[in-house]
C-alpha cells in the first residue's frame, strides 16, 4: 500500500500571467513527481498540488525564487489518511444491538 | 438500507451490497442493470429508478469516474436512498419520475476505487496496464470520443490525464457509451470533486454550444438552489472557461450525441482537505447537490425535446 508520509499539499496562487506560465513550467518539469489536485486555470485561481517530501525543498525554492505566493493546505497527507481510515474503521464497529 | 451509514465512506463491496439491498427493498421501482465489466472484471452496476413505461426519456447521473473523489460515490449512495425515500412524498420528484427514468452509476470506476482502498488512496485513473509502459491506467474522463487526443489530455501513460491508446479504449467508458446510445437519455450529469463548480460543454474547444444561454441560465439557477441550503458557493460556466481545456471529456461527447442537458459537477471541498473531505461533510454535500440535481431534472421534465 502506497503511503504518503511527509507529503504536503501546497496551495499556490498565481498573481499574474508570468506566474501562471512559471507554474506551468513547474508542472512540466516535474509532472510525474507532482500530483496536481486542482489544476492551473486563471490568475488568482488557486492551484493545489501534492508534493512528495523528497522534492519539497526544490519546489519551495522554485516558488520562493520566483516570488510565487503559496501556503500549505495539508501539512502531512498520511496523517489525514490515517484519520480517514480510523473514522471508517470506527464506523464499522458493530453498534450494541438495543 | 434505512440503517445504512450514509455519513461514512464505504468499500466497494459495501456499495455493491447496498445496491442489491435497495433493489430488493423496492422491486417495483428500483432495478440493477450491469452495463459491462471493468478491466479487472468487476460489474459496472447502474441503478434504474422507473415507475413504468419502456424506453422512457431519462436522466443519467454518474459518480466516481475518478476513483479518489470519494465524496462523489458517497453522495451517489445518498442520492439513491433519497430517490426511494422521496418518491411519492416530494411532488417535484414524483412528477419527474412519472415521466422520466433515472439511471445512477455510483461506482463508475470500480477497479480504481477498490485500489484507493487497497493500494493507493490517491489513485484517479482506471487500472488497465499500458503496453510498453510501467505506468498503469487511463484517465476515464479524457477517453471519450470528443476532441479525443487534443490539448488538455496527455499521451504519456504516466500522466494523471493520460487519454488512452484510442477513444473509448476503456471498458468503463465504452460501456456507458453503448448504454447511452441505446437509451433515451435527455440529461447526462457526471459528478466529480473538488472545487465547487457546475460546468457544461465544451471543454475541448473554445466555441460556444448552440444551447449556451439556456444551459448557462439553468446552471445559474441550479447553483443558486444549491447554495440556499448551506451557503456553499459554486462557480458555473463552460468547462473551458470555468477551468481549463480538457479534451476527451464525457459531457462533450454526450452533448455531441444530442443530450442537451449535459453537466459536470465538481463538489466540495471549499479548500482545506481536497480529496480527503471529512466524512462529516458527506451528507451536507449530498443534500446541497441534490437541490441542484432536482433543478436540472425538473427543467428537463418541463422542457422536453
Amino acid at each position: 500500500k502506497v503511503t504518503f508520509e511527509g507529503h504536503k499539499v501546497l496551495r499556490i496562487v498565481p498573481k499574474d500571467e508570468v506566474q501562471l506560465s512559471l507554474i506551468k513550467d513547474l508542472e512540466e518539469m516535474m509532472e510525474f513527481e507532482l500530483d496536481f489536485w486542482k489544476g492551473l486555470t486563471t490568475v488568482s485561481n488557486p492551484v493545489d498540488v501534492r508534493v512528495p517530501s523528497h522534492v519539497l525543498n526544490s519546489v519551495k525554492d522554485y516558488l520562493e525564487t520566483q516570488n510565487i505566493e503559496y501556503s500549505t493546505m495539508i501539512e502531512d497527507l498520511q496523517m489525514l489518511l490515517d484519520m480517514e481510515q480510523k473514522v471508517m474503521a470506527g464506523a464499522r464497529v458493530p453498534q450494541p444491538q438495543n | 438500507t434505512d440503517s445504512f451509514d450514509f455519513a461514512n465512506y464505504h468499500t466497494l463491496e459495501e456499495i455493491y451490497s447496498f445496491q442489491d439491498l435497495l433493489v430488493a427493498e423496492n422491486p417495483n421501482f428500483v432495478s440493477k442493470i450491469v452495463i459491462g465489466q471493468s478491466y479487472e472484471g468487476r460489474p459496472l452496476n447502474v441503478l434504474k429508478f422507473s415507475t413504468g413505461g419502456t424506453n422512457r426519456p431519462a436522466v443519467w447521473i454518474d459518480t466516481g469516474i475518478h476513483s479518489r473523489e470519494w465524496v462523489t460515490q458517497a453522495s451517489g449512495l445518498w442520492f439513491a436512498k433519497k430517490i426511494v425515500t422521496d418518491y411519492g412524498t416530494d411532488p417535484t420528484l414524483t412528477a419527474i419520475l412519472s415521466q422520466l427514468d433515472i439511471f445512477l452509476e455510483i461506482a463508475t470506476n470500480p477497479d480504481g476505487y477498490a485500489f484507493t482502498h487497497s493500494g493507493n488512496r490517491m489513485w484517479r485513473k482506471t487500472r488497465k496496464p499500458n503496453p510498453g509502459s510501467s505506468c498503469v491506467g487511463v484517465d476515464p474522463n479524457r477517453n471519450w470520443d470528443a476532441g479525443f487526443g487534443g490539448p488538455g489530455s496527455s499521451g504519456n501513460p504516466c500522466s494523471q490525464t493520460y487519454r488512452g491508446p484510442r477513444a473509448e479504449s476503456e471498458s468503463e467508458v465504452n460501456s456507458i457509451v453503448e448504454f447511452v446510445k441505446s437509451h433515451n437519455i435527455k440529461a447526462f450529469i457526471s459528478i466529480h470533486s473538488y472545487s465547487q463548480l457546475l460546468m457544461f460543454p465544451y471543454g475541448y474547444i473554445r466555441s460556444r454550444i448552440k444551447d449556451y444561454t439556456e444551459l448557462n441560465n439553468l446552471a445559474q439557477k441550479a447553483v443558486t438552489d444549491l447554495a440556499s441550503l448551506y451557503g456553499t458557493s459554486y462557480k458555473f460556466g463552460s468547462i473551458i472557461n470555468a477551468i481549463y481545456q480538457a479534451s476527451g471529456g464525457s459531457i462533450d461527447w454526450t452533448y455531441s450525441q444530442g443530450i442537451k442537458y449535459s453537466y459536470t459537477f465538481e463538489l466540495r471541498d471549499t479548500g482545506h482537505y481536497g480529496f480527503l473531505l471529512p466524512a462529516t461533510q458527506i451528507i451536507p454535500t449530498a443534500q446541497e447537490t441534490w437541490l441542484a440535481l432536482m433543478t436540472i431534472m425538473d427543467h428537463t421534465l418541463k422542457n422536453p425535446y
